[in-house]
């Protein structure tokens, strides 16, 4: 069907994933429990830091696109990171934790985690 | 989103998802697709959440991101969320909890706390239903006996409605995009539709990881939102991801 919503005959032996709709493998990391919560997700944030920061910088631009001032990620940047001090254990640590080595400010990287209740804004 | 529960005819059960998102977060015209979504596929990774260096729990997330939207606990339970619209949404919980009302919980830190500390799909079920929100949610659960899948529809304050596996009545699976299962969804974003065509037309026999990943590779279904689909069995404590494409023509959500 080629127009919307494009809706296909059921699919058949798309399995293992293979073709178009098959960008790639997920890769596989261990976060360790017993460790700080404040260093447990350094493997992973260390090997995709670069992703993380394009990321962000992609949200940063759609805020600028909206606010051109820079008012809004000033916003961020100024009262989530005292919103991150309200967050409850582990969450708050490990959260600082991610800022710290991705050197993402910490506003953003708490956007980032509690982009499910500010998105219905 | 796009989260089903199954039960094959000898009573395993299948959990599939689709992660669609990045809704109206910039459409870049040259490539036809959503930023934001293209942005997080990089950042899709398993997780192997261990203590006592053991398995606890296993998860499909996205790095930078501490709370779960998709998991198993091997054994025990598999756990997807997804997101449902509300006028009495987020932004109120957030509101609430800047003025000092902190007796909520962030949704996706109650799916990591359950995934992390419940023991059985029953103990994991009542805290997903009873544990108030700062946003509505949509939690599908399975469970490892027969029977054990379900949607449970959250407003902040309160479990709305819990539709549960019963093959008795030929329901042998639950199937959950973004809209409450007695309406009929936006008729913009029909994916409910499409995908149960697709799950009747597998039947109950046929149904397995395979063919779940057929019906969660069928477009509207797989969408430019979609950025991995997860397959988990719970009997196998086995959980797999892949990062996804749609090639045109595919519909934006």
């Amino acid at each position: 069907q080629f127009i919307p919503p494009y809706t296909e005959d059921c699919r058949t032996d798309t399995y293992p994933p293979n073709g178009p709709t098959f960008r790639g493998a997920v890769g596989w990391y261990t976060v360790d429990l017993d460790s700080p919560p404040s260093k447990r997700w350094d493997a992973v944030i260390t090997e995709k830091k670069t992703h993380l920061v394009n990321m962000i910088q992609a949200i940063r631009d759609l805020a600028n696109a909206f606010v051109p001032s820079g008012k809004l990620i000033e916003l961020v940047d100024v009262t989530l990171p005292i919103m991150a001090d309200t967050l409850p254990s582990p969450f708050s640590e490990e959260i600082k934790g991610i800022a710290a080595v991705s050197g993402i400010p910490l506003g953003e990287v708490v956007l980032f985690n509690i982009f499910y209740e500010v998105f219905t804004v | 989103c796009t989260s089903i529960v199954a039960e094959d005819h000898k009573g395993n059960l299948i959990h599939g998802r689709n992660l669609d998102f990045g809704l109206f977060m910039g459409w870049d015209v040259k490539n036809k697709s959503w930023i934001i979504s293209e942005k997080l596929k990089p950042l899709v990774v398993n997780l192997d959440f261990r203590r006592n260096n053991q398995t606890v729990f296993k998860s499909t997330n996205f790095a930078g991101y501490v709370g779960m939207l998709t998991g198993i606990k091997p054994h025990t339970f598999t756990l997807t969320m997804n997101e449902r619209f509300s006028l009495d949404g987020g932004y109120i919980g957030i509101m609430e909890w800047v003025l000092g009302k902190r007796d909520g919980m962030w949704m996706s830190f109650l799916t990591r706390s359950v995934l992390e500390d419940a023991n059985s799909y029953e103990e994991a079920k009542t805290r997903l239903a009873q544990t108030k929100l700062l946003a509505p949610a949509y939690f599908i659960l399975g469970g490892n006996q027969t029977g054990q899948g379900c949607i449970i529809t959250r407003s902040r304050l309160l479990n709305i409605d819990l539709l549960e596996i019963d093959v008795k009545l030929g329901r042998w699976y639950v199937l959950e995009t973004n809209y409450d299962h007695w309406e009929e969804p936006l008729f913009l974003d029909d994916r409910r539709t499409p995908a149960m065509k697709c799950m009747n037309q597998t039947a109950q026999k046929n149904i397995s990881v395979n063919t779940m990943y057929d019906v969660l590779s069928t477009k509207p279904v797989l969408n430019k939102l979609t950025t991995y689909t997860t397959l988990m069995q719970v009997s196998e404590g086995k959980l797999e991801s892949y990062i996804r494409d749609c090639p045109n023509p595919c519909m934006p959500w």
